[in-house]
């Protein structure tokens, strides 16, 4: 792993006292290594490597620490930094019912977030409703009101609607049935698909949700930071679900996507049950993708 | 990277990124770098026009394997389709259904995901429109038993090609991964006569990670090839070059779309050249 690779780099090195700018350079290069293997995007690295040097040159090693410790402290410190600490947690409509609706490319995992979030949010004491507006996959419908059902949420939808028009009825139907948070299913679809981007532009400025959460595989690629830009900057996300995590996949998409679009991960998905939904742990995520 | 005419740093960095961008992974981009690098001292070569197209074909050469027909002739052709969630697995079915069908085969779906929400009515949906049959069993039921009516009952229907959906599964967990291998061993000895192609479906948006999952999923089971899809998205999939660099397994089918005829055959000099565009 990281760190022994990192004591492998030092154990060669005989500078102690301060770190010399070779041997953080050396130490770096194992450090862009570990980052890219883990997906971390090329561009995010770059300006990962350079923070880090600029405070490792220089800097005194502790007494209690090697140098390659030391450099691992600086990196898991600038790492937290870039991460955010602590929990990110949901934001509630002050006057409900608080609208979330789920997005992102095709197979993300957003339909099974969406039961997994309502089955969550219902352990919390809230009142969940479903709306399922993916109109265009076959069968999603069935999926999401099969998944309403295992968790006992009324699941709305409707054929021969628009993608629009369901998701205004779907809210309005949560409001007498005494439900407070409505989340929103949506068809998986690609940044770059114009006619699609613009519906679920429409969708959000007419139905207003509260919460817009961006739902990505963890093992995506250098492509995390394309589709999560422009995401961004068509309808705007205010976190993410990261799912998938309970593979082997080291997340570096995770890093890449906080560190581009400042929006953090809030939810990590790690299994396919209903209750396999828990609160993002950064810190754990760090850990992770140095590997 | 017409941007360095010289092959200064600038131009090694330049290659270096696009690469790594195009998720062809750390490992084989340092790999082709030091082979170029080499190349380009060896052989005096002065300008980065003449380096780019040696790039190219060095991928060409990775990614280049012997065409096989997709189909076979005169025998049960049968796809085992198998990978992680959410890569396309069934839909692709669809759409290697929709080809054979207009081919004038005679083709039978079998739905051996018996564990996901509506898995089952998404692949009948998809049977309809392309005019197969679906064999079932009820939701949860043995995915092993599913196949085992679905081979019989294409062999008994003249069947050309009989297409197997399997549960996405995550290639970490054993005791799934020990399920294709009893659904296999089902196909084998219940099909010899048979031409079985293993297929495991990868994301192109898949990063270093889709090289773990060829190596488990082919370390379980025999994997005949590839089929990389969402290649109509941004991500480059990459990761192919890894896979193949290493397993040697073969990328025979793209997926460009959610459509039925939204399937190609691979053609590793357009992905090298959409790769370094
Ligand atoms: N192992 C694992 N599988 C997951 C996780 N989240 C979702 N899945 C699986 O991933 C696959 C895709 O999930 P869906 O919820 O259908 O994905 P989607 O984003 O709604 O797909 P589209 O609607 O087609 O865009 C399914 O097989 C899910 O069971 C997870 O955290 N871990
Ligand atoms: N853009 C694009 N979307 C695709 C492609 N192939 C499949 N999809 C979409 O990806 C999503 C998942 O496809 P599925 O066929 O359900 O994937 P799967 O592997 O069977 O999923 P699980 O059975 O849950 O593991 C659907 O929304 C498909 O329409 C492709 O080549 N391009
Ligand atoms: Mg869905
Ligand atoms: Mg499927």
């Amino acid at each position: 792993n990281l760190a022994t690779r990192l004591q492998n780099v030092f154990t060669k090195l005989r500078g102690r006292g301060r770190l010399s700018e070779q041997d953080v350079g050396e130490a770096l290069r194992e450090v862009r290594l570990a980052l890219l293997e883990a997906d971390v995007n090329f561009k995010v690295v770059k300006d990962f490597i350079a923070e880090v040097k600029e405070r490792a040159v220089g800097e005194e090693v502790l007494k209690s620490l090697t140098p390659g410790q030391q450099v691992i402290k600086i990196v898991h410190e600038e790492l937290a930094a870039l991460m955010g600490s602590g929990q990110s947690k949901l934001a509630f409509a002050s006057k409900p019912p608080t609208i979330i609706m789920l997005v992102g490319l095709q197979g993300s995992g957003k339909t099974t977030a969406t039961a997994k979030l309502a089955h969550y949010l219902k352990n919390q004491g809230k009142r969940p409703f479903l709306v399922a507006a993916d109109i265009y996959r076959p069968a999603a419908i069935e999926q999401l009101k099969i998944l309403g059902e295992e968790i006992g949420v009324p699941v709305f939808s409707k054929v021969g609607k628009s993608v629009l028009a369901l998701a205004k009825q779907g809210i309005r139907e949560a409001v007498p049935k005494n439900c407070d948070v409505v989340v929103v299913d949506t068809a998986g679809r690609l940044h770059i698909d114009e006619k699609m981007m613009n519906e679920l532009e429409e969708v959000k400025r007419e139905v207003r949700p509260h919460q817009v959460l961006l739902v990505v595989d963890a093992m995506t690629g250098q492509d995390a930071v394309n589709v999560a830009l422009v995401f961004k900057e068509r309808v705007d996300f205010d976190g993410v679900i990261l799912t998938k995590l309970d593979g082997d996949a080291r997340g570096g998409a995770a890093l890449s996507i906080k560190a581009v679009t400042g929006r953090p991960i809030k939810l990590a998905s790690v299994g396919e049950k209903l209750d396999d939904l828990q609160p993002f742990h950064p810190d754990r995520m760090s850990s992770r993708i140095l590997g | 990277l017409a941007h360095f005419p010289v092959l200064d740093e600038g131009f090694w960095e330049g290659l270096e990124e696009a690469l790594i961008e195009a998720d062809v992974g750390i490992q084989v981009t340092q790999e082709l770098l030091d082979k170029l690098r080499e190349e380009a001292r060896a052989q005096k070569i002065r300008e980065s026009a003449q380096l780019l197209p040696r790039l190219k074909e060095k991928l060409v050469d990775i990614l280049t394997t012997e065409k096989q027909p997709l189909f076979s002739e005169g025998k049960l052709g049968i796809f085992l389709m198998l990978g992680v969630n959410g890569t396309g697995k069934t839909t692709t079915i669809a759409k290697i259904a929709h080809r054979a069908k207009i081919e004038g085969k005679n083709v039978l779906l079998a739905a051996a995901d018996t564990y996901r929400a509506a898995a089952i009515e998404q692949l009948e949906i998809w049977g309809k429109r392309v005019g197969a049959a679906t064999i079932k069993h009820r939701r949860g039921s043995d995915p092993a038993a599913v196949v085992y009516d679905a081979i019989h009952a294409a062999q008994a229907r003249d069947v050309d090609v009989l297409l197997i959906d399997t549960a996405g599964r995550l290639h970490t967990y054993i005791h799934l991964m020990e399920e294709l291998q009893k659904i296999k061993r089902v196909v084998m000895r219940e099909a010899p006569e048979a031409e079985i192609k293993t297929l495991l479906v990868i994301d192109a948006t898949t990063g270093q990670n889709g090289l773990s999952q060829a190596r488990l999923f082919g370390k379980a089971l025999e994997v005949d090839g590839v089929v990389l899809t969402k290649l109509d998205g941004t991500a480059k999939g990459g990761i192919i070059a890894a896979i193949e660099d290493e397993l040697k397994i073969p990328v025979i089918l793209i997926g460009v779309g959610e459509k039925l005829d939204d399937l190609q055959e691979f053609d590793a000099r357009a992905f090298v050249e959409a790769l370094l565009s």
